[in-house]
């Protein structure tokens, strides 16, 4: 995957660190200290689509297909997650128990074109 | 902002100003996670545990796992095996007691866990840990009654009882997952622990609560299968 950078326009991921200290939440989430919620952002024009992220071969597939399907129909396609992962937390619930668990898919590590 | 930036939420936020996208982007990460953690707004803490009483959970429960078989009291596991879910989402839960109403003879400690994780989780595994105060010279039977609201939620029933002997001060683990397991399927969320000593002994909790003994529970829990509607 691509990651952005200042003046990326193409289908890239943009980092966001939230800070839980910065938003008073250090208090009730005892671990980790943030939350890296990236996100996928920037253009897929077609002959972007099906990368990065995924085998080449994919992408040559769909190139294929959109020639094979009359090119100038196909329309762009979108920028989004193609590989993530979970983020831990042990945390207070509102009874003060102390609770761990791993939320699935909440950390976006790799963005592509569809 | 390209024409397709309309149709993408996240390239509508390249067009607005640093601060506003971060703004957004703060209360976007909020939002999430309570959602996840099914939590209606952050908790307000108002007892926050004792480092050293963490501490020392994490550690036994890390000691338990590692010799399950422990001197302590440890009783065969109740729950019925659950195979672990794939995908599914896991929780432990560590619930420390609160003080219940006690006599020379009689403790009761309660430990309450959350109605989010009540309605949508069942339980892989629950032990209660306690820590026995030094008994003095020869052994002297305990009686462990877990009580939970009868369906009226006027009276307490008797769950599960076990009496044990104690000859020395330490840990002793008892499994509580059955109990834990019918107090969600009731949707109640305290489980009592009744302790009975002789007369003899006085407390059989450490005295003072100190806070690195204090009695708590482990639980082990997993999010409910998503109900499948099977189509034939």
């Amino acid at each position: 995957g691509i990651d952005c950078s200042r003046d990326s326009k193409m289908c890239c991921r943009q980092e966001f660190f939230v800070d839980f200290k910065e938003i008073g939440w250090e208090d009730w989430i005892l671990q980790p200290e943030g939350y890296h919620m990236n996100y996928c952002a920037g253009l897929c024009p077609l002959h972007m689509a099906g990368i990065p992220g995924l085998a080449a071969s994919f992408h040559t597939a769909v190139l294929n297909l959109i020639k094979a399907n009359n090119a100038d129909a196909a329309v762009d396609s979108c920028c989004v997650p193609t590989q993530r992962r979970p983020l831990s937390l042990l945390y207070y619930d509102r009874d003060s128990n102390i609770v761990k668990t791993d939320i699935p898919d909440m950390i976006v590590d790799a963005c592509g074109c569809t | 902002v390209a024409p397709m930036g309309a149709r993408c939420p996240a390239c509508g936020l390249a067009a607005l100003d640093p601060a506003a996208q971060r703004h957004i982007l703060m209360a976007r990460a909020k939002q999430s996670i309570l959602a996840k953690l099914r939590l209606p707004g952050r908790p307000n803490i108002t007892q926050p545990v004792s480092r050293g009483a963490l501490l020392t959970a994490l550690g036994r429960m890390h000691v338990q796992r590692m010799d399950p078989v422990s001197p302590g009291m440890s009783h065969e596991s109740s729950v019925p095996h659950l195979h672990p879910g794939v995908g599914l989402q896991e929780y432990e839960i560590l619930s420390f007691a609160e003080s219940g109403s006690s006599t020379s003879r009689r403790v009761h400690l309660h430990f309450r866990f959350t109605r989010e994780l009540a309605g949508n989780v069942e339980i892989l595994k629950a032990t209660l840990y306690l820590f026995w105060a030094d008994p003095g010279p020869g052994t002297h039977p305990v009686t462990i009654r877990l009580l939970q609201p009868d369906l009226t939620g006027l009276n307490m029933t008797v769950a599960h009882e076990a009496r044990l002997e104690v000859q020395r001060a330490g840990w002793a683990t008892l499994d509580v997952g059955q109990a834990v397991q019918s107090l969600f399927g009731q949707g109640s969320q305290r489980l009592t622990v009744e302790l009975e000593a002789a007369e003899d002994w006085g407390s059989p909790l450490l005295a003072g609560h100190s806070d690195s003994h204090w009695p708590f529970v482990a639980a082990q829990a997993r999010a409910r299968m998503p109900h499948r509607v099977q189509r034939r």
